[in-house]
């Protein structure tokens, strides 16, 4: 997290706020009440408190204008700057300003949700700078999060708490919800969800995060799964990329999404049947794309089956033993891919390296091997 | 072995102007002159890599398609420079 400054924060505890206009993207409650659940993040982590008035001036002033709007910060159309707001001080300070050339959401991802950009523009209000950190709620894009289920991550819950402490009057015996942190790729504990290539890079999965490693990079590039894909789901069971379609599937419980490139494919996402798979299996642990047969192989538990992609069914005599086919692996499988020829299985903290084509086992590594750590 | 240049993506004026304006816009980018930039460190690229590592992007001081990418996301309009509140 990064605050403004020392002396960029408010020295009382209780605030007001007042808004000025409305949007015609959204009805007058859905405003009002995205509003006040965006000033409710902070307060419920702080000592702040928040009070709506409905005339002069409020230490939070909050409006929807356009363009050129006589704070010298033009906004720029649809797209690009969603909102902006003041550090915390007179006149302007803690004021917010949102673009009203975007399009505003309740809570649907088909524009801009306004409850998770207020909440954003909130922590500046209060004195919070831009975290570094992706998934972080002051981090500087925009990305969609599900209001409903919506904590305040870890980083901007240190952040507010630096500036104003936590919130005395929280009832010790309720208990929140951790506030989410972002997972350290390095940590070598760390099991991810899913490995798959896409279009030359490595992406690994864990809870929300992924891991874009290309050949030229040093570090892989963290950022939110739903930044790259916005449908996408977050927690995710098992990825593949299937070169000739040039498509990337991702699994989650019996469902099935399919993106090529950035963006997501027709009539998707399916069902596990549609990939010959029994109705009895209701998750896979991982998927591995064999490039050189053109065979797909789902692993449940301690079985592997086995699909043909050009004929677009399971083939006989599946499921079978993971450890008949794998040497050495006797644990669940938790993620898949092939790189250069080889085959890698991650299971645990460990990643074994095989030959596919003979069932070999060369090496095991560790889950960070390709992490570049 | 046979050795085959491959051509950089080439970046438009349009890319640049657009980069350049957010680099002043988030990042303080201004426009500097001496001994420096006749060195060859442009003030762009310091910004172009100071971006980078904020965004946990490849640090490469140029603009590369990643770097663009991120530059074209819908985000908040604060600077992410201090400096420049």
């Amino acid at each position: 997290f990064s605050i403004f400054g020392n002396n960029f924060k408010w020295q009382k505890r209780s605030l007001t706020y007042r808004i000025e206009n409305y949007t015609p993207d959204m009805s007058v409650a859905e405003v009002d009440y995205s509003i006040d659940k965006a000033l409710q993040v902070w307060a419920k982590v702080t000592p702040l408190k928040f009070q709506r008035i409905y005339s002069g001036i409020a230490d939070i002033m909050i409006s929807f204008v356009r363009w050129e709007h006589g704070d010298y910060n033009s906004f720029d159309g649809p797209g690009k700057t969603l909102a902006h707001a003041f550090a915390p001080g007179d006149g302007l300070g803690g004021d917010a300003h949102f673009d009203d050339d975007e399009f505003f959401t309740f809570r649907s991802n088909r524009g801009v949700v306004l409850f998770i950009v207020a909440a954003h523009e909130f922590g500046h209000s209060l004195g919070l700078a831009h975290s570094s950190v992706p998934g972080a709620l002051m981090y500087p894009t925009y990305s969609y999060r599900n209001p409903d289920t919506f904590v305040l991550p870890q980083d901007d819950v240190r952040g507010i708490q630096y500036l104003y402490g936590s919130n005395s009057r929280k009832d010790p015996s309720v208990d929140d919800p951790k506030p989410p942190t972002t997972p350290d790729v390095c940590d070598s504990t760390m099991v991810l969800d899913a490995v798959t290539t896409h279009r030359g890079e490595i992406i690994f999965f864990k809870d929300s995060f992924l891991w874009r490693s290309y050949p030229q990079s040093q570090t892989p590039q963290q950022s939110l799964i739903r930044s790259l894909w916005p449908s996408a789901p977050v927690d995710i069971d098992a990825a593949y990329e299937n070169r000739q379609l040039d498509t990337v599937f991702l699994f989650k419980g019996r469902k099935v999404w399919a993106f090529t490139g950035n963006q997501p494919v027709r009539g998707y996402p399916k069902t596990l049947t549609a990939f010959g798979l029994p109705k009895a299996v209701r998750k896979v642990d991982a998927a591995l794309h064999d490039v050189n047969s053109g065979k797909t192989l789902f692993f449940v538990g301690n079985s592997y089956f086995s699909y043909d992609e050009s004929r677009k069914t399971m083939e006989q005599g599946y499921p079978r033993l993971v450890n008949q086919a794998f040497t050495g692996l006797t644990r669940r499988v938790t993620a898949a891919f092939q790189h250069k020829g080889f085959t890698y299985i991650y299971s645990g903290p460990y990643m074994y390296e095989y030959d596919l084509g003979t069932g070999t086992l060369h090496r095991v590594l560790r889950n960070s091997y390709f992490l570049r750590c | 072995t046979a050795v085959l240049s491959v051509p950089l993506s080439e970046v438009s004026m349009e890319d640049e102007s657009f980069a350049k304006n957010y680099l002043k816009k988030f990042f303080n980018l201004t426009e500097e002159e001496g001994p420096a930039v006749r060195r060859g460190i442009s003030p762009l690229n310091k910004k172009l890599a100071e971006m980078q590592r904020f965004f946990g992007l490849k640090i490469t001081g140029s603009l590369d398609a990643d770097t663009l990418a991120m530059m074209k996301k819908p985000r908040c309009g604060v600077p992410d420079e201090q400096v420049a509140r």
